[in-house]
């Protein structure tokens, strides 16, 4: 009945024993604050973003974060030797992390880091990308609907723009981009239903 | 757990991490 951690935003996937339950979740918030700082620095950075009010600002932080986290983090994922690499640097191969207790999440996690990869993004793609999965005007508890839609839809232009540029004789990948989007919410769910419990326990 | 978010202690990191960014403005 050992407890582990078996995301990658942990230092490693054990668990100090003698750590009261407040103490490992107060480690685990100390190792992800820093990454989640990031995607809010990132979020500052995507032109118009600053303009939304202040309360859609958080409302797609709160609501994308780990999506964008997802896509960031989508290399700590390696498909060929199936090994993930924790904030520590060590690698774990995916039969040690099931034993751990991982199962459809992380599995699922690979899948869609595989894809991704597979499509060969260059940073500024993927950061535009990475954009598009923030500014989502569907996240619940937006009070200005149509400025987020307004500026989802600029940056979907701009992606798509950029895409067909790049890659002149592959048109299908703008499409499976957005495609992804669907993928990252069911993710999202899941992850939030894991890490809640996790929490409560 | 309406918002997981915010109970997972997100809310309070994004809340900040922007605030710096809003006063910085106000500057």
């Amino acid at each position: 009945n050992r407890l582990y951690l078996v995301c990658p935003m942990n230092i490693s996937p054990h668990v100090n024993l003698h750590k009261t339950g407040h103490e490992v979740w107060e480690e685990f918030s100390h190792c992800f604050t820093p990454a989640v700082r990031e995607v809010v620095e990132f979020a500052k950075k995507i032109p118009g973003f600053r303009d939304l009010s202040q309360h859609d600002q958080v409302s797609l932080l709160k609501a994308g974060t780990f999506e964008v986290l997802v896509v960031r983090f989508a290399s700590l994922f390696n498909v060929k030797d199936r090994t993930v690499t924790f904030l520590g640097g060590n690698k774990y191969s995916v039969e040690t992390l099931k034993a751990m207790g991982s199962g459809y999440l992380l599995n699922s996690m690979f899948d869609f880091s595989e894809k991704l990869m597979n499509l060969g993004l260059s940073e500024e793609e993927m950061s535009l990308f990475t954009a598009v999965v923030l500014v989502s005007a569907d996240r619940s508890g937006l009070e200005n609907v149509n400025s987020v839609e307004a500026l989802q839809e600029t940056l979907i232009r701009a992606l798509r723009s950029l895409i067909t540029r790049n890659h002149p004789n592959e048109s299908a990948i703008f499409t499976k981009l957005l495609l992804k989007l669907p993928d990252l919410r069911s993710l999202n769910n899941v992850h939030s239903e894991q890490l809640l419990a996790f929490k409560v326990h | 757990f309406s918002d997981p978010a915010s109970n997972l202690g997100l809310e309070d990191i994004i809340r900040k991490a922007l605030m710096g960014n809003l006063e910085e403005r106000q500057d």
